[in-house]
């Protein structure tokens, strides 16, 4: 039992050690562990486990407030605009999307934005085959932004609750790129401004501290209003999220823990701490 | 920077021709830190700290140099060190031809990379064949094949109702004989090492191909993880050699120092851009200033 334990500089440095292992960052980790010092030092006799504190701590930085597809009455179409760098899990997560709304008697249209990498535009048809849910797309070279707003558009017209749009991956650090994205964003904002948009930047939860790098610059390209973890079946345990959920005050949606389509969990920051810090 | 922060420790203790204990301690504490922020392993933060300190304490500050510019340089000098102070390259088989086996995470980069490395064995006038034996990602093969395009090399697809990697071998061998070719690279799904029955498949694929190069695609924004992953595939499969993608952003790329620490396998190649044409030699010396920042 922590609690019995004597309070050595070693038990806390074992802590913090802990921490970092899980990638949340020595910054992160040593504040955490500054912060649960505090808060035992203003305790009598504290009668909480220490690593039970820093779950409780890490599970208190997630927003909990609901997404826009859970608002009543809903406006439709809801749309999803899902971004992120290269080989995160983005269209994947974009075909379980449509499996997670299907199965709630949602209807569902794809937009294959990423008009750019070999078979992209493919791996979406038939993510949209094997769910039974339309897929919009142009020819290859195609501007995406023109088949995000397409998508959009055929979600009205065919009275469609959800359209889900997936784009290319692209490293933060490209200004074309992301470039491009404020102009994907822009263009939808701007034709269709009364429709509900979210705007998902998909995370790797095997990703180290470049994910700092990846919010700051996808965040100045485009109003972010939600993450998404992915690949956590893996040994990561996307210990990013903490600081990211902390500077960037954006709630986790979901999260990845496999490639089929039931591989979606909606996020539970308590299960997520209790995961970290075990 | 970091030197300007070694300096700032230094000043503290003026008028020294040695590093003293004190100074050697505060800068590698600073080192701990610009190493884990830079994703290296903290098990290899720890050994790397241990093993440098007793080399600094004492040293004398180099001619023309301030005391955290000598502390910097030996760090350096270590991690170079570790890093490999040679290149390492792609072994070709003494009889052709020579089979190469990708193997990694999911979305790490094996499909893209495949197609550089038929690129790049093009260019030096080699026949390649491409093997497409990932039948578990939509479109992958497709993927392959339109990179293949690209690039000019034939791609090997599975044939009607095959459905397993392993019940492409006959098929391939019979491909790289009648073709002559002397490169063979087969593209294998992502998986994770703690799948058993992937990593099953995985060790199947190398007792028939028994390639000569079974190379492990990582990505270079890979965290803490990335030595348990890289040391559990070389257990189970055996890594020759391993390529780090995605170089071309702005990740420090820490998980090379802990591969290389820990491993010892030699990075062959890194991937520094999507086009086919972004693959490039590993330069200890460029790596070691990216991750110390
Ligand atoms: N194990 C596991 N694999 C995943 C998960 N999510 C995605 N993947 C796999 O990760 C790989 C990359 O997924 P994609 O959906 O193609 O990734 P992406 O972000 O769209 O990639 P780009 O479009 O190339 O940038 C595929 O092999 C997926 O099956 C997950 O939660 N767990
Ligand atoms: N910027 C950049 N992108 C890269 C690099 N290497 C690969 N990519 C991109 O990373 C994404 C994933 O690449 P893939 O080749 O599909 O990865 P994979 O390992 O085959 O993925 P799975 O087969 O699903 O496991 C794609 O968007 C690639 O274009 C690189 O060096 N730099
Ligand atoms: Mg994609
Ligand atoms: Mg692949």
């Amino acid at each position: 039992n922590l609690l019995k334990k004597p309070r050595s500089p070693a038990f806390y440095e074992e802590i913090e050690e802990l921490l970092i292992a899980t990638d949340v960052g020595p910054a992160q980790a040593s504040l955490l562990v500054r912060e649960l010092k505090t808060w035992e030092e203003q305790q009598n006799d504290p009668k909480k486990d220490p690593l039970v504190f820093i779950e409780e701590r890490i599970a208190s930085f997630f927003p909990l407030d609901p997404p826009l597809w859970e608002e009543k009455p809903h406006i439709s179409p809801v749309t999803v605009l899902f971004v992120g760098v290269n080989g995160v899990g983005k269209t994947t997560t974009v075909g379980k999307m449509a499996h997670y709304f299907k199965a709630r008697g949602k209807s569902v249209v794809l937009g294959a934005a990423d008009t750019f990498r070999a078979a992209a535009v493919q791996q979406l048809i038939l993510w949209g085959e094997r769910l039974d849910v339309p897929v919009i797309r142009q020819k290859e070279g195609a501007d995406p932004g023109a088949v995000a707003f397409d998508t959009v558009k055929a979600a009205l017209a065919r009275k469609i609750d959800v359209a889900l749009i997936d784009t290319a991956g692209r490293l933060q650090t490209k200004h074309n790129l992301m470039a491009e994205l404020h102009k994907i964003h822009g263009l939808v904002k701007r034709e269709l401004p009364d429709i509900p948009f979210e705007t998902l930047i998909v995370l790797d939860s095997t990703l180290g501290q470049n994910a700092m790098s990846q919010l700051e610059h996808f965040q100045k390209a485009l109003p972010l209003t939600g993450m998404i973890l992915t690949k956590l079946d893996g040994t990561s345990r996307g210990g990013i999220a903490v600081s990211l959920a902390r500077k960037y005050r954006l709630p986790v949606r979901f999260v990845g823990v496999g490639e089929g389509n039931d591989d979606l969990l909606p996020f539970d920051p308590v299960l997520y701490a209790r995961a970290l810090v075990r | 920077s970091l030197t300007e922060r070694f300096d700032r420790i230094f000043r503290k203790i003026t008028g020294r021709g040695l590093v003293g204990e004190a100074q050697v301690d505060e800068t590698l504490r600073e080192m701990r830190v610009a190493l884990l922020e830079a994703d290296v392993n903290i098990d290899v933060v720890k050994t790397f700290v241990a093993n440098i300190r007793g080399r600094l304490i004492g040293a004398e500050i180099g001619v023309g140099l301030t005391g955290g510019q000598t502390v910097l340089k030996e760090v350096f000098q270590e991690v170079v060190h570790i890093l490999g102070d040679q290149r390492a390259s792609l072994q070709l088989s003494p009889k052709p031809p020579t089979l190469i086996m990708m193997m990694g995470l999911q979305g790490s980069g094996k499909t893209t990379t495949a197609a550089k490395l038929a690129f790049h064995f093009r260019q030096a006038n080699r026949r390649v064949l491409l093997v497409a034996s990932d039948f578990v990602r939509l479109a992958a093969i497709e993927q392959l094949e339109v990179l293949g395009n690209q690039v000019g090399v034939p791609v090997l697809t599975p044939k009607e109702g095959v459905q397993r990697p392993q019940d492409m071998y006959q098929d391939v061998r019979r491909r790289w004989i009648e073709g002559m070719h002397e490169i063979v690279i087969i593209d294998t799904s992502g998986r994770l090492a703690i799948d058993q029955e992937m990593m099953e498949e995985l060790k199947n694929l190398r007792d028939l191909y028994k390639p000569k190069e079974a190379l492990l695609v990582l990505d270079a924004m890979t965290g803490q993880e990335a030595v348990n992953v890289a040391s559990e595939f070389d257990r189970q499969i055996g890594v020759d050699g391993v390529i780090f993608t995605k170089l071309d952003g702005d990740a420090r790329g820490g998980a090379i120092l802990s591969i290389r620490s820990v491993l010892g396998k030699p990075i062959k190649f890194v991937g520094t851009g999507e086009k086919i044409d972004r693959l490039e030699p590993f330069y200890p010396d460029r790596i070691a200033s990216r991750i110390i920042g």
